[in-house]
């Protein structure tokens, strides 16, 4: 379950927009 | 040039294309108890760029996470025609990069006609600006 959560955050941020 | 925090109020996808915006709306979300509705939208953002070998595992992290258990503000705000489509895909050894994309549309239209516009009448928006 840790690593489903992992995967989650790294997938959230991964749509966030970079630093300007 | 125009300070970022005007900028938010343009529209939801001005500030969700600035990290402090999103900073500030996700701590309003926080308070009121939904910052769900802003993770699920980049979830499912993060979704489709996310590699096939991956996809199958976080398109079921997503749905455990936000859509299967039916009182969460996430799975509370989208059609039961859209879980049940999803519900089908989560199944699939190769889920659509797309799987996501109603319901996302869904809970951005919940977030643009709901929280958004209080979130700019807010005093932790007002106290910012």
């Amino acid at each position: 379950i840790d690593s489903e959560d992992d995967l989650l955050q790294e997938c959230i941020s991964s749509a966030m927009p970079k630093k300007k | 040039p125009t300070p970022p925090y005007l900028k938010w109020a343009e529209s939801l996808h001005s500030l969700l294309d600035d990290q402090e915006g999103i900073q500030l709306f996700r701590n309003f979300l926080c308070q009121e108890g939904c910052a769900d509705l802003l993770d699920f939208w980049f979830a499912c953002s993060g979704f489709r760029k996310t590699s096939q070998e991956k996809r199958a595992k976080l398109a079921k992290a997503i749905y455990r996470k936000y859509i299967v258990d039916g009182s969460g503000i996430v799975s509370r705000q989208i059609k039961g025609a859209t879980k049940s489509f999803i519900r089908d895909c989560v199944g699939k050894p190769h889920p659509d990069p797309a799987m996501f994309e109603q319901a996302q549309t869904e809970i951005q239209g919940v977030m643009e006609e709901n929280t958004y516009p209080l979130f700019l009448k807010s005093d932790l928006y007002l106290e910012y600006t």
